[in-house]
């Protein structure tokens, strides 16, 4: 389906560590 | 694993030097189509807020050039949001953010596949943010993408907002454009 991603969830990923 | 975005977008960014043209100003940046790689991206360039008078940051589909030219843009036109000169030190970072986040998000329910782009102009006369969409003509999706596009910042009911056929903008006689629709 269509990717669609609100700005909480977007939001949720801006200080994500690249790698775990 | 990455969180694919449906569209892969162009960022772009302008520098206004006298001595070159107008295009010879404008350069393409990255490209990007996962939300991960969109904050590496946005994490590592400077805020809007920080350039200097004059740059443009745009973010466009890509195969889309950010400029009325291009056959995606030439029928279109623009969301525009003018800032004050306070805006710029309490709002227009979050406002472009919010912006990037609607777009790339695909936040204009059936209305996304009208979205071009969006572009910021920061300018000491007042900053410009707006999301430029494919046809001006398209009354029903416009309207939508204006009404969610106000809602993405957050911007209350009393806010008017304009929108521009870019064809107007080229014709203009003085610095005022026409508004085709407002929300």
């Amino acid at each position: 389906g269509k990717k669609q991603y609100d700005r909480e969830f977007l939001l949720g990923f801006q200080f994500m560590p690249a790698c775990v | 694993l990455k969180h694919p975005l449906e569209n892969r977008w162009a960022l772009w960014f302008y520098k206004n030097d006298k001595s070159k043209t107008w295009q010879e100003n404008l350069r393409l940046i990255t490209k990007f189509d996962t939300v991960e790689d969109f904050w590496a991206l946005y994490n590592n360039i400077k805020v809007a807020s920080k350039l200097s008078s004059g740059c443009d940051y745009s973010v466009f589909k890509d195969g889309i050039e950010p400029m009325w030219e291009d056959r995606s843009n030439k029928c279109g036109g623009r969301w525009l949001i003018t800032l004050s000169k306070q805006q710029r030190h309490t709002e227009l970072d979050r406002f472009w953010l919010d912006t990037l986040l609607c777009i790339i998000g695909e936040g204009f329910d059936v209305y996304s596949a009208d979205v071009c782009g969006a572009v910021i102009n920061v300018r000491a006369k007042g900053d410009k943010i707006a999301i430029w969409t494919t046809n001006a003509e398209n009354r029903e999706a416009v309207t939508c993408i204006g009404r969610k596009f106000k809602e993405g910042l957050g911007l209350p009911a009393k806010i008017v907002i304009g929108y521009q056929a870019h064809a107007d903008t080229a014709t203009k006689s003085n610095s005022i454009t026409k508004n085709k629709f407002v929300v």
